[in-house]
């Protein structure tokens, strides 16, 4: 473990408790995307099948369980909570992201690190993390104005990827054969893809003033 | 045989 990694894990955890705030607070999960929330379920599950059979750690384990529970309470609520389920903006969270999964189940068939059940699926939640915000994205540069707790979980949900690409970095100069070119790539596609959120997400706090993303 | 590497990131 080192200081890039427990940031990242520590920014990732902010922005889930930030999402579960605002849901919880608010009553609401108006501009957030339910389908960026099932994409990260799936990414979870498919990702943390060694829970049972690898134990690495009791942070690694119990860091899981969370990211586990809260996702799949998240889609739970977004999909069953009578007062939170009426706020979700059904109309404007069309991203076909059945396409997302089948894509990147592809991709991992034919790029993996081993041909195995688990290792196929590890790297199938690699990709899919990769492109999970789109839908959440898209459902942002729709709904117009962001309200700063939506705003503030996107920023931390990308900023924790950023401080992983550290972390690789740092693993990459310090271990040996330290190769994990799978969840560099895709760690690098994916910081990418908040770039212009960054840019958007940085004038609103330089002018202090509303995020906007241009449609 | 290089054993897949547990992952040990989350």
């Amino acid at each position: 473990m080192n200081i890039f990694r427990l940031a990242g894990d520590m920014t990732h955890l902010m922005s889930i408790l930030v999402l579960l705030l605002k849901i919880y607070a608010t009553k609401s999960c108006s501009g957030i995307s339910l389908k960026t929330q099932e994409l990260y379920a799936l990414v979870f599950l498919t990702r943390y099948l060694d829970l049972f059979t690898d134990f690495i750690s009791v942070y690694n384990t119990v860091m899981k369980l969370v990211f586990i529970g809260s996702s799949l309470a998240i889609v739970w609520c977004m999909r069953m909570h009578r007062t939170v389920k009426r706020s979700y903006d059904g109309q404007l969270d069309t991203f076909r992201h059945y396409f997302l999964v089948a894509a990147c189940f592809l991709s991992a068939l034919i790029v993996h690190e081993k041909f195995t059940f688990q290792e196929i699926f590890w790297a199938f939640s690699i990709y899919l993390e990769a492109v999970a915000i789109l839908p959440q994205l898209v459902l942002l540069q729709r709904s117009g104005n962001v309200d700063n707790l939506t705003g503030q979980y996107v920023f931390f949900l990308g900023a924790y990827r950023a401080l992983y690409i550290l972390n690789w970095i740092y693993r990459y100069f310090t271990e040996q054969h330290f190769s994990r070119w799978i969840a560099c790539i895709s760690g690098l596609v994916q910081t990418a893809l908040y770039a212009d959120f960054f840019y958007y997400y940085f004038i609103s706090w330089k002018n202090n003033s509303k995020l906007q993303l241009p449609a | 045989e290089a054993e897949a590497e547990v992952h040990d990131e989350l």
